[in-house]
């Protein structure tokens, strides 16, 4: 996947961390200090679709499907995430118990062009 | 897109940074308080103390390992995260209940989100013992837990301890949690019951980082996930 940088237009990874202790939650959330909130942005015109964050197998065919099939009628390719990982939490819960658990599937990794 | 010009994707013109910023931490606070089942953020009214948690985080830990190295304990198979299951790891510590010259009763209370669809795999009371003198005392650690049909409560189990030296002492809790959870109610009372002249039994200060707790591990059926390929 690539990460955005400067006006870039193409689909990428734009970065954006919340801080707890800025957002007033750092007393309820123990560990960690904020949440890496990625996400996706960016272009996804049909040459590049199906592009690496996928297997590059899949832009092939991908690119093969459009050609056979009238690239006007090819729906849109859209920048989605490709990779992700889960958000581990130490916090208190309402009867100030300490729960640990890892949230799924909340931190975006890399993007590509479905 | 830049400042002011429409977006190439989705026609819209660019919000300014600011107002853009404002959007994600809003986004980013609803994602991680929806995944967490909690209507609000949690209002803290006594955050545990620093060596409190630190003695349970330990606990949690060594448990963990036993687990790990004792296959015979009963621990759910390893379930991969996003599969439609959450799992969680809690610490419960005691709230002082009433006590007598012969017994003790702390409350311990389960979150509400946890309750309903949730499966105990594993939990474990700890007990830590200040100075208990000559000699060997028993103790008798009956759980407890609400009376459905009633404003009473019920035994849900009786186990006698030798309390011999100063030290910890762990309690296997799992069926009376999970027989708590099934019945939709959110609290353990665990009474602690002296024979003889013992005076109660010495359990350290609520400040002290011996405080009772029970450590839990519990896996909640998150509303099931379509993945889309």
């Amino acid at each position: 996947g690539i990460d955005c940088s400067g006006d870039s237009r193409m689909c990428c990874r734009k970065e954006f961390f919340v801080d707890f202790k800025e957002i007033g939650w750092e007393d309820w959330i123990i560990q960690p200090e904020g949440y890496q909130m990625n996400y996706c942005v960016g272009l996804c015109p049909l040459h590049v679709a199906g592009i690496p964050g996928l297997a590059a197998s899949f832009h092939t065919a991908v690119l093969n499907l459009i050609k056979a099939n009238n690239a006007d009628a090819a729906a849109d390719s859209c920048c989605v995430p490709t990779q992700r990982r889960p958000l581990s939490l130490l916090y208190y819960d309402r009867d100030s118990n300490i729960v640990k658990t890892d949230i799924p599937d909340m931190i975006v990794d890399a993007c590509g062009c479905t | 897109a830049l400042k002011g010009a429409p977006c190439p994707a989705c026609g819209l013109t660019a919000l300014a940074p600011a107002a853009q910023r404002d959007i994600l931490i809003a986004l980013a606070k609803q994602s991680i308080l929806s995944k967490l089942r909690l209507p609000d953020r949690p209002n803290i009214t006594q955050p545990t103390s620093r060596g409190a948690l630190l003695t349970a985080l330990r606990g949690m830990r060594a448990q963990r390992v036993d687990t790990a190295v004792s296959p015979g304990m009963p621990r759910g198979g390893s379930v991969r995260p996003g599969m439609g299951v959450q799992e969680y790891e809690m610490l419960s510590f005691a709230e002082s209940g009433s006590s007598t010259s012969r017994s003790t009763r702390l409350h311990f209370r389960f979150t509400q989100e946890l309750s309903g669809s949730t499966e105990i795999l594993q939990a474990t009371l700890y007990l830590f013992w200040a100075d208990p003198g000559p000699g060997t005392h028993p103790v008798t650690v009956r759980l407890l837990q609400p009376d459905p049909t009633g404003p009473n409560v019920t035994v849900a189990s009786e186990t006698r301890l030798e309390v011999q030296r100063a030290g910890w002492t762990t309690l296997d809790v799992g069926q009376a949690v999970q027989s708590l959870f099934s019945q939709g109610s959110q609290r353990l009372t665990v009474e602690l019951a002296v024979a003889e002249d013992w005076r109660s039994p010495r359990l350290a200060g609520h400040s002290d980082s011996h405080w009772p707790f029970v450590a839990a591990q519990a896996r909640a059926r998150t509303p099931h996930r379509v993945r889309r390929r």
